[in-house]
């Protein structure tokens, strides 16, 4: 099974023609693994962006030298995962 | 596994058994009113299954719904589910319902993706494709919803295998697809079509693949605006509405295309839950909430069906 520690989504909000283009190159970096929760749509709109760690790094020093802002929606995307897993369990257990 | 729908917890996601499981159940205590039909099987073989709920007669006119094309957004199959319990415990004494089912059929299909489901539970939560594997890919699956013939291969989807938008070799490569489009064409008598993903609280109609609106545009928005005031209503969750392409982007291959493009005028996609917090891991504890929410929407788009008939 494939793990995701470390991972994190990130949510970045597209304010200019020039930023929104930017985050749309981020989907040919495929070296990156980025997985698009919510892909570029229009300035205004969210793009989520689930980041796995190795390239945590690399992907914030980009946006930031770009001036581009984003936000941290998920921190560990393996933890809420395990909360997902361990609900589960309760529930079959319950039933 | 739990021995009757009563007992099976809503609040909670489950495996692909679970659910097959459940529509087991459901068919045996209520052998008037459903039955399950096996509509094709996907890549990996498995049934695809869809629950019809009718009062009788034959070939009537047809209301579909799915859930769970894109097989990580779990909050709709598990949503799938509670729309099917709902139906049955409502057919009598819902309005709306009772009259629907008075005169036409509800098809129902929760795991439309089972091969890319039974993968988020076995070994990456986060698969979203199809399993299906073509020759000269190094990628496996191929995105449901951008797999059918209208606008297929366009802009708005990959032609790369390993992008999670890959409209695959040809359109309707995909079994899953294929199995939909073979009921559709030789059902010929839906009229109304509701492909149900997430996330991002979005209420969508046609097009998709092209800026060219709808002939019946007008109407599908009136009946949006209805629809997601609705839905808001329950717990003011926030819906934006309108075409795919105006409102989220250019999406070729697009399922509601397609079955508007047979002449299913009503055809929709929701996006349920999440705002921005959780994304595809909403917790469970907001699944029936977000069905309840929901189901007030298809209600409407129910009620203007039978209303106008075409």
């Amino acid at each position: 099974t494939e793990t995701f520690v470390g991972h994190q989504v990130l949510r970045i909000i597209p304010t200019s023609d020039e930023e929104l283009q930017k985050v749309q190159e981020l989907q040919d970096l495929e070296d990156l693994q980025l997985d698009f929760w919510l892909e570029p749509r229009g300035l205004g709109l969210p793009v989520d962006v689930r980041v796995p760690f190795p390239s945590l790094q690399p992907l914030k020093v980009h946006l930031e030298a770009n001036g581009i802002s984003y936000s941290i929606m998920i921190e560990d995307v393996q933890e809420l995962l395990e909360q997902e897993q361990t609900e589960m369990l309760r529930s079959s257990r319950r039933g | 596994l739990p021995l009757s729908t009563s007992t099976f917890d809503y609040s909670s996601y489950h495996t692909l058994d679970e659910i097959y499981n459940f529509m087991d159940l459901l068919v045996a205590e209520n052998p008037n009113l459903v039955s399950k039909l096996e509509i094709g099987r996907s890549t990996e073989n498995r049934p695809l299954y869809v629950l019809k709920f009718s009062k009788g007669g034959s070939n009537r006119p047809a209301f579909w719904i799915d859930t769970g094309i894109h097989s990580r957004e779990w909050v709709t199959q598990a949503s799938g589910v509670w729309f099917a319990k709902k139906i049955v415990q409502d057919h009598e004494n819902d309005q709306v319902l009772a009259s629907l089912l008075d005169t036409m059929d509800i098809f129902l299909e929760i795991v439309t993706n089972p091969d890319g489901f039974a993968f988020t539970h076995t070994k990456n939560r986060m698969w979203r494709k199809t399993r299906s594997k073509h020759s000269g890919s190094i990628c496996v699956g191929v995105d449901p919803n951008r797999n059918w013939d209208a606008g297929f291969g366009g802009s708005g989807a990959s032609s790369n295998p390993c992008s999670e938008t890959y409209h695959g070799p040809y359109a309707n490569s995909e079994p899953e697809v294929k199995a939909i489009v073979d009921f559709v064409k030789s059902h010929g008598n839906i009229k109304a079509f509701v492909s149900i993903h997430s996330y991002s609280q979005l209420l969508l109609y046609p097009y998709g693949y092209t800026r060219t609106p709808v002939p019946d545009q007008k109407e599908l928005h009136e009946i949006s605006e209805k629809a997601v005031a609705a839905l808001t209503s329950l717990y003011g969750t926030q819906y934006k509405y309108g075409s795919i392409i105006t409102t989220i982007y250019q999406a070729s291959g697009g399922t509601i295309d397609w079955t508007y493009d047979q002449g299913i005028k009503y055809s929709f996609t929701f996006e349920l839950r999440d705002t921005g917090r959780y994304g595809f891991l909403l917790p469970a504890k907001q699944i029936i909430p977000a069905a309840e929410e929901t189901w007030l929407a298809l209600q409407v788009i129910m009620q203007h069906t039978l209303d106008n008939p075409y």
